[in-house]
Parts: structure tokens; sequence; C-alpha cells
């Protein structure tokens, strides 16, 4: 929704971007989370991007609900909204931080970087 | 509020050097001036109190300080050491939990010594090590649990008998054994790190302190020695576990003892771990400690107030 919220008004086949990875710079420090968190200060997360349209492609990994509500979407968009573009893989990074005791932790956070995307 | 720093000979990767300005980096937009910087204060300044809620650490509620507030928080080498052999292994497609080292753990808290050194002259027979260890939650799968204790490289030669010297560790006040070594009196003197694996002392959860005694006592001769035996019945002097390099007295921080705990956490969403310290915050009483992005608008009131989350 708020991608086309944002490209809306803009036509034609450029703007139309198909679902894919786009860059995600997280850096814990303009966070404000470098106080406890020691390492890393920075990492590239990625996050998805992009329309999901009639006709899916192979490589997005399209669950059969949303070829279905792709294909819905495509013959009446006002009745139903395209699927969405979303991390189908994702993987951990390790966060060496100290916790409330000041106790030096290394933990694996799963989940934290997009490694494909996907329509679902 | 407090810092973190990594000393300038702990890393040579470029992801770890990015982490050494912690110790003495900018805090908002006012620089901390050397002194502030070396002593780990925060300047006094307005906005402190919002800052606070902004960077607390999860989990720590507000009026709940760390004990050691405006210390410096030192990372020790072992805990670095970890996080880059994972991290580089993370980065070439490998599980750090399947390193046998990590004993498939996916979470190490480490613990460091907060006992202190009997200042008696005597003989120290029996040495105790505290650690807090009140953050563990018995929520995760404890796999695995070992204290380090770095042995200073004893004054040569030793001048001890030829005889066996045994290190053993028991939870204080308990005769349960939990692990042993076995030192060798006319072996090299060389300085490093006694690994005792303590699992079994950490096992009946929960657990708000942990205490682990050091104790040493010689060893019988071997039925071979016969040349120690032919010299006749020797009594074999007091052990002092000071002179086996075990003495806590001036030590560097990368010297102290270290509880290391290896658990295994089935929570993967960090939006739930979030959510259950948020809520133990709010049960203490301190709605709000979880930190917003430093960059919002409104720290103070980033919470929705009660009426507004139950709307939502």
């Amino acid at each position: 929704t708020a991608f086309a919220s944002r490209h809306g008004k803009r036509h034609g086949k450029k703007s139309r971007l198909r679902c894919s990875r786009k860059p995600l710079h997280v850096n814990f420090k303009e966070l404000g989370w470098d106080d406890w968190i020691i390492a890393p200060l920075e990492y590239e997360a990625y996050h998805c991007e992009g329309v999901c349209d009639f006709p899916l492609r192979s490589h997005l990994e399209p669950t059969n609900h949303a070829i279905i509500q792709t294909l819905m979407n495509s013959m009446d968009p006002g009745s139903t909204p395209p699927s969405c573009c979303v991390p189908t893989k994702l993987t951990p990074i390790s966060i060496l931080y100290i916790d409330a005791g000041n106790n030096v932790v290394y933990k694996q956070y799963e989940d934290m970087v997009v490694e494909s995307c996907g329509c679902r | 509020f407090q810092q973190a720093s990594i000393s300038s000979s702990s890393s040579s990767s470029t992801e770890l050097d990015s982490t050494k300005d912690v110790g003495n980096r900018k805090e908002g937009k006012m620089q901390r001036t050397p002194q502030e910087s070396a002593e780990g204060r925060t300047p006094p300044e307005h906005g402190l109190r919002q800052k606070d809620l902004r960077r607390r650490p999860p989990g720590q509620h507000q009026g709940q300080e760390p004990p050691g507030r405006g210390l410096r928080v030192v990372p020790h080498e072992y805990m670095l050491s970890i996080y880059k052999t994972y991290s580089i292994a993370e980065k070439l497609g490998i599980n750090a939990s399947f390193f046998q080292s990590s004993k498939s753990a996916n979470t190490i808290t480490s613990f460091v010594d907060r006992g202190l050194d009997d200042l008696s002259h005597t003989p120290l027979r029996r040495q105790k090590y505290l650690f807090d260890v009140s953050t563990l939650s018995d929520k995760e799968e404890l796999v695995g649990a070992e204290l380090r204790l770095y042995r200073q490289a004893p004054p040569t030669p030793w001048g001890l008998p030829a005889r066996p010297l045994h290190l053993q560790l028991f939870p204080c006040l308990s005769p349960l054994l939990l692990d042993a070594r076995t030192l060798d009196p006319q072996g090299p003197t060389q300085a490093g790190w006694e690994v005792f694996d303590v699992w079994q002392g950490l096992r009946p959860q929960p657990w708000k302190q942990l205490c682990l005694e050091l104790r040493a006592a010689w060893g019988e001769l071997d039925a071979g020695d016969t040349g120690a035996r032919a010299r006749g019945p020797q009594q074999p002097p007091p052990l002092d576990l000071r002179s086996l390099g075990f003495g806590r007295r001036v030590r560097p921080p990368q010297e102290r003892a270290l509880l290391v705990v290896f658990t295994r956490s089935q929570r993967k969403n960090l939006f739930t771990e979030m959510h259950e310290q948020l809520g133990s915050a709010e049960a203490a009483g301190a709605e709000g400690s979880w930190p917003a992005p430093s960059g919002s608008p409104d720290a103070g009131s980033w919470l929705p107030s009660p009426g507004r989350r139950r709307r939502r």
C-alpha cells in the first residue's frame, strides 16, 4: 500500500518495479543502540520492494495463494489488492552486547538479513 | 549511561575496529571531554532522562541502574574471539551453532568474577569465585557452562616436590566435585587458562548467585616413582593457590575469572523478546523504558498511552 501511494500517480513500466531485494543499511549507532550493542555497529539487512503483478516470475517463488490473488488483481484491481513483496529467506547475524547485568553476551539473532524476496 | 569498549589490541578485523570508538563516542551531538570518555561517565546535560529512556538496554528498567554504572564495560578477549569466529563463519554460510565449541548454543553469556582475595598471609588453600547470574533466564535451555581461570606464571623454579597436584572445583559448601585438573609441579610454568566444566553446578536453575570453590591438594606418588619413595616419607609443604598463580590481587580485567554460560533459546522473534522485556518493565512500573530511535521526535511519549493501546 505504501508503495502504491508513493508511486500511484506515476504511470509507465519503469515506475512499476518488480519485487526484488533492495539495500537497507542498519546503523545501530544512529538508532541509539550503540550503548548496549558492542558489535556489529552496522550491517546490511536489505529489504524487499516492488510490485507483485501478473504474471509472477518463478524466481519470486509465489505461493499458490499469491498466484490466485495476483490473477484476481489483474482481472479486477479494485476487488483484490496485489500479493505482497516480502522476504522469503532470512539469515541470522551474531551480535555482541551488554545485558542489563553488565555482562557481555554473544547472541545469534535469527531472521536479521533478507536473503531473497518473493510474492506472498 | 554506560560504555562498552574494545581494547586496541583486541581486534584486527575491520568490523571490530569500527566498534573501538564506542568508548569515546559522541553522546547525541555533544562531544565528550577526554576525561568523561576515559571515566565512562555521561556528562551532565539536559535531556539525560529522555536519553536514558531512549538508550536503555532491553530489560533494564528505569531506576534499576546497572551494578557497575559509570564503569567502563570492557568485553573480555574470549567473548570478542567468540564473536569474531562465529560472525566470520556466518558470512561463509556456516551456522555458528554447528561449532563444537559453541555446544550448539545460540547465546553465550559471560560473567566476570566478583569475588575478592583473602588478605590474610596464611596459605590460600581454597578460593571462592562469585558470579551474579540473575540475568540468566530459566526459559532458555542450558547446554553448557565453563569456568575459565587464568593461571599466572608462578615464579621459577617452583621448588615444589615431585608429586602430582590436583586442582578441584566444587560448588561452595558442597562435596559435589564438578571438575578437576592435575598439574605437574615440575612441568613448564607457562601462564594460561585452566577451563573447568561447571555445567552440573548450574543445572538446578534458577540461580541468583553462583559460588564456586577452587581447592588444591597434593596427590599420591605413583607406585613406579621409586626415586621419590627412596628418599623416604616426606611431608609436602602446605599449598597456596597464590603461589600456584591463582591469586586475584593486581590482576588486569582480561585475566579475571570468567564464567561462560551456553544457552539455547527457542525464541526466534526479536519483537517477542522486546515485548517480553517491555512487559517486565511495565510490571515494574517503568513503562516506556524500551529505547526508541534516537531520532524520534519525542522519545518520552514514544509508547502509546494505555488508552491508545486499548484502542489499538
